[in-house]
């Protein structure tokens, strides 16, 4: 889970948009919940 | 419940955030030190996530302890 | 303005970022490539921000150069 802290916003909403995850706004309260579904997607 | 009736009453204004459904006093301070002292700023998080109930259930669960029922109430 | 009044007439529902009075196409492309792509998920911001208009504006300067005047409106 630690690599995708790492990644900048634009990185983690293009994995989103690449594994199709329904997604809101990466802000301070929702950025974690959205790392989690790719990582649990790329798991 | 009584309590959801209550507060699906009326606009919930200032309501704090243990007016909610399913937050008593134990959660609701864990929601309040991370900024979420009103119900209306938790509906804010809930707009910012598109308004998707598993999404914010997962949110609530993940960041607060939250159980199933009470993310689910 | 017109577009304000519009907005405010009605249940902004699912209406798109670019109903929002002061966003236009440019500043709402840049809004809906962050995730705002609704007004509803905007609102969100705006609560999760306490309602504090001075703190929305300068998000919205900061994160889109969003102009003043188009903060404001």
């Amino acid at each position: 889970m630690e690599e995708y802290k790492g990644l900048t916003d634009n990185e983690l909403i293009a994995r989103l948009k690449k594994y199709n995850i329904s997604h809101g706004p990466l802000v301070g309260t929702t950025r974690k919940l959205y790392e989690k579904k790719v990582y649990e997607y790329e798991k | 419940s009584q309590k959801c009736q209550n507060f699906v009453s009326e606009p919930m204004g200032n309501k704090p955030i243990t007016a909610v459904d399913g937050i008593d006093e134990e959660l609701g301070a864990k929601l309040a030190a991370k900024g979420f002292d009103k119900a209306y700023i938790l509906l804010g998080q809930f707009l910012l996530l598109k308004k998707e109930c598993a999404a914010f259930q997962n949110w609530l669960k993940s960041s607060f302890d939250a159980s199933s029922s009470e993310a689910e109430q």
